[in-house]
């Protein structure tokens, strides 16, 4: 009765750990490493119990990133040719902390300033960060008359200093977009790569931030506009976009590599642009072989 | 006699007993030759739908068949494959027969939700067969 006890052990272990393999199968190998301390069976219970406690993706995040989907790939889940776009990974992050800071003031046209933290533990380290912006997005109810010019004044917030470390002044950000609030747009998306660039790149867990806009009150045509929009803003918190390129071996680079050659055969200095793309030496090489067999 | 002159040319043309299908059958390549294979399945049958949310359906495709003996430029097999072959054949059978295995693949975009609710679209290599060679 030992052996059999121990053969069925062995056959449960064996089935959790093939149940195991998929999840870690599609992860980069140091993401594996990292949670790899754990035997498969006992990492796929830790997800499972995470599982039970999984987060559920916002429904309007989805819904933008279903329609995202749809955009650059076909049904049948193959990578659309027609795009030119150079990331393999977008992963779009919901706040999971958010305080309504100052209040806002009507007169002159300065909305509630909101304070937001993201989680970026599923940003691996091979994932380098080529465009980041912060999504707006709206449902069908709203529609706004005219166009609203707003000025967008972001902070990011450093974690709360530790008495060893001196507390670094904020990063201030501001800088101007003209929205287009109609019938037409479900959402707005606002740049902010240049000021996430540093902090993805130094591995940053998460990121604390509070944004505030300032819109011309003339812009507001009508009254019941402007309420509409004061009493909207506070309510759609703003999701993260990251638009990534992922060089670890599981994704995809063939586009990449092809849009390289093409750009390291037209750029003089060969030399930065091989530092952005560790494989560009080969590519750049049967570039200039190319080049020189025409 | 033209009557005879026509019927007399019919004979020679096609021979009565001439059967179409079994004289194409010597073209056709061997039933179970390498080739490639569909197998449509969906994620919830891999237990992964709890955490992908696109494709519905999947097709990785796979090779199966048996190598021919002269594979030549049809499978893009090096010479090494007639010679693991020959080697087969002629001198020892516990050398393995070439196999018929994927030459090349086309990447996957997933649609997939992390453990921390956040959304990830990814692009993965090498997940469809898309040609078989014999190694």
């Amino acid at each position: 009765s030992q052996a059999s006890k121990g053969e069925a052990r062995g056959a449960a272990s064996a089935e959790l750990e093939t149940e195991a393999e998929p999840r870690s199968l599609l992860q980069p190998l140091d993401e594996r490493n990292r949670s790899g301390l754990l035997p498969c069976p006992f990492k796929v219970l830790s997800d499972e119990r995470g599982g039970a406690h999984r987060l559920q993706p916002d429904s309007r995040a989805l819904r933008y990133m279903k329609r995202l989907y749809k955009a650059y790939a076909t049904k049948e889940g193959i990578p659309k040719s027609s795009r030119s776009h150079l990331y393999n990974t977008v992963r779009l992050f919901t706040p999971c902390a958010q305080h309504k800071q100052t209040p806002g003031n009507q007169v002159t046209g300065i909305l509630p300033s909101v304070d937001l933290l993201f989680n970026l533990d599923s940003v691996t380290t091979l994932e380098h960060l080529l465009k980041s912006v912060l999504l707006y997005t709206f449902n069908d109810s709203v529609s706004f008359p005219s166009a609203v010019k707003c000025v967008c004044n972001l902070v990011i917030m450093e974690p709360k200093a530790s008495s060893k470390t001196l507390p670094r002044a904020p990063y201030s950000f501001t800088f101007n977009s003209k929205f287009e609030f109609r019938k037409k747009h479900k959402w707005i998306e606002i740049d902010v790569t240049t000021l996430l660039q540093p902090l993805v790149a130094s591995n940053k867990r998460s990121i604390h931030m509070s944004v505030n806009f300032t819109c011309e009150k003339d812009q507001l045509q009508h009254p019941s506009a402007q309420d509409r929009w004061f009493n909207m803003s506070p309510l759609v918190p703003p999701s993260l976009l990251l638009y990534l390129n992922d060089t670890s071996i599981q994704a995809y680079h063939g586009w990449y590599s092809l849009h390289y050659t093409r750009r390291a055969s037209q750029s003089p200095d060969q030399k930065t642009s091989l530092a952005a793309h560790p494989m560009g030496e080969e590519t750049a090489e049967c570039g200039r072989a190319s080049r020189h067999r025409r | 006699g033209q009557e005879t002159v026509s019927s007399k040319l019919k004979e020679s043309l096609v021979p009565a007993s001439f059967n179409l299908s079994e004289y194409f059958k010597q073209f056709l390549f061997p039933q179970n030759e390498c080739e490639l294979h569909d197998f449509r399945l969906s994620f919830s049958q891999l237990k992964w739908d709890n955490w992908i949310l696109a494709p519905h359906r999947y097709n990785p495709r796979y090779c199966k068949g048996d190598c021919p003996r002269a594979v030549g430029h049809r499978y893009g097999s090096p010479v090494h494959t007639m010679v693991q072959n020959i080697i087969y054949e002629k001198l020892d059978s516990s050398v393995p027969r070439p196999s018929c295995v994927p030459a090349k693949y086309s990447p996957l975009s997933v649609l997939a939700v992390e453990p921390d609710g956040s959304i990830a679209y990814k692009e993965y290599e090498d997940m469809i067969a898309t040609k078989c060679t014999c190694r």
